[in-house]
């Protein structure tokens, strides 16, 4: 829900502020990878309303804000991407290629695809969050909007935690991302919670 | 876990 949460705040803020300055689209390009990898299954798998909806949700949301980001005036016409320059394509594509197809559990597409997507998953916030340190001032909802982005990970290893212990449920591939996701975001957390704490806007050293 | 990874998280 904290990952929904996270969509429905940017396409908000997009819609309100109709400026995606401090946004990286870069970011969710990589997102939108990471969904068509993981997704796949939605053309062969049924495993519940609920996990069927979300995958649609999840690649239909993102490819909109690509598009609004991208093509559609007003939002488009204050995306800049000189600025949102984060190189994902070598520096994380190839590494969650290479990474995936050697973890990989079994040397299947959809497994080496699944777990290529875990990798790519646990990076992408990362032309985000250089992004905004080249900003330095990050607008509020923007804040908000990071902050869930962090968040979301950290639950799924508190319902990790959860399943272990409840039923078994091993997920080394899932786990090892998962932390690398959250730890990735430990230090805007801590700016993040001192403005909020303070009371103060979110600036970032 | 029987035969491919059942992956039913999102």
């Amino acid at each position: 829900m904290l990952h929904l949460m996270s969509i429905l705040l940017l396409l908000w803020k997009l819609k309100k502020s109709k400026s995606c300055v401090g946004i990286s689209c870069r970011m969710q390009e990589c997102y939108a990878i990471v969904f068509c990898l993981r997704y796949l299954d939605l053309f062969y798998q049924f495993i519940s309303v609920y996990n069927t909806a979300m995958k649609v949700v999840f690649i239909s949301s993102t490819f909109y804000l690509i598009f609004l980001m991208r093509f559609q005036p007003p939002v488009s016409a204050t995306y800049d991407r000189t600025a949102d320059s984060f190189p994902y394509e070598q520096y994380l594509l190839g590494p969650a290629a290479v990474l995936g197809f050697i973890s990989a559990e079994e040397w299947s597409i959809p497994e080496i695809f699944w777990t290529a997507s875990i990798w790519l998953e646990s990076v992408s916030i990362l032309p985000q969050l250089i992004l905004l340190q080249q900003l330095r001032e990050v607008e509020n909802l923007t804040a908000e909007f990071v902050a869930t982005m962090g968040a979301y990970r950290f639950f799924y290893i508190l319902n990790w935690i959860y399943r272990y212990f409840a039923e078994g449920y091993v997920n080394w591939i899932g786990w090892l991302g998962g932390i690398v996701q959250t730890g990735l975001y430990v230090d805007f957390f801590y700016y993040y919670a001192m403005s909020k704490w303070y009371g103060q806007k979110l600036v970032l050293p | 876990d029987e035969g491919g990874a059942e992956h039913d998280e999102l």
